[in-house]
């Protein structure tokens, strides 16, 4: 899940 | 964050910790998945009609894609959701991507019997699904039930809880937590959900129904969520059909949850 898990740990804007 | 209790039981609260203070009222609740909700999403693709079976699926996976990353940015303000471990989290996404997608799709489309509107440049006949193979079956499916939420006059205050309900009950009863971190988050997990059925019922108890009728709504709600779980496992069928035999190409984070699918229930 690398994507999915790239944008969850992400801060969102 | 607003304190539940009157502060006059102040002293109480502090026994209870960081969780008692941060329950929210339903109302609080209800203002923060409303503000949650994604922005619209306008394909701006210049398509070709009539559609091929494959511009149509290309054009549809598109816009999934496009969804799916406004869907983790959605789930993130969840209150409680970023709490719960990044496992949990993954899980739940993977487990009701398509459902919350088709929930979106319903909503966009409750004011217009017989057509599905994917996206403001984007809204598609009953009929012009005939050109892909096996997806007339989903998409009458999708009218029905967006026919019963026209029918059940939905608000979108609902609409907004059904839709935090989908991803929070989504991996309910998949395998039993074993670590005492998996406790935990599902511990919180289901206190989640408590807070969102709340919610949800304080939403209906405002709308001046007796409170059998009030009842018997939330049961008329909740009762569709089943028929959303059919048709995502139907739409989750087709899509990797679709795939399998490259009448699509799906890529990137459609592919990634597509894939993770497809393994768990393999």
């Amino acid at each position: 899940h690398t994507k999915l898990l790239q944008l969850l740990t992400t801060k969102s804007e | 964050l607003h304190l539940e209790a009157p502060l006059s039981s102040l002293p109480s609260l502090r026994q209870h910790g960081r969780e008692r203070r941060s329950a929210m009222t339903p109302e609080q609740f209800i203002c923060h998945i409303m503000e949650a909700e994604p922005p619209e999403i306008y394909l701006m693709e210049d398509m070709k009609k009539p559609f091929t079976e494959s511009s149509m699926m290309m054009t549809l996976t598109h816009l999934a894609d496009k969804e799916l990353v406004l869907m983790i940015s959605w789930a993130k303000k969840i209150p409680g959701f970023v709490d719960l471990s990044l496992a949990d989290q993954i899980h739940l996404l993977k487990c009701c991507w398509l459902e919350i997608l088709m929930l979106g799709l319903m909503w966009r489309s409750v004011d217009h019997p017989g057509k599905l509107i994917f996206s403001p440049d984007f809204k598609l006949n009953r009929d012009e699904g005939l050109c892909v193979e096996g997806i007339m079956e989903i998409f009458d499916m999708l009218l029905a039930a967006t026919s019963r939420f026209r029918e059940l006059k939905l608000q979108r205050e609902e609409y907004v809880c059904l839709k935090a309900m989908i991803l929070l009950n989504s991996n309910m009863c998949t395998s039993s937590p074993e670590t005492a971190e998996e406790v935990e988050s599902r511990n919180k997990l289901l206190r989640l959900l408590d807070s969102v059925i709340d919610a949800l019922v304080w939403v209906i108890s405002k709308m001046g129904l007796s409170s059998q009728q009030q009842t018997l709504r939330l049961g008329h709600l909740t009762m569709l969520l089943s028929h959303i779980r059919h048709v995502s496992n139907k739409g989750m069928d087709h899509l990797s059909t679709m795939k399998r035999k490259n009448v699509v190409l799906v890529y990137d984070l459609l592919l990634e949850m597509l894939d993770t699918n497809t393994s768990g229930s393999s």
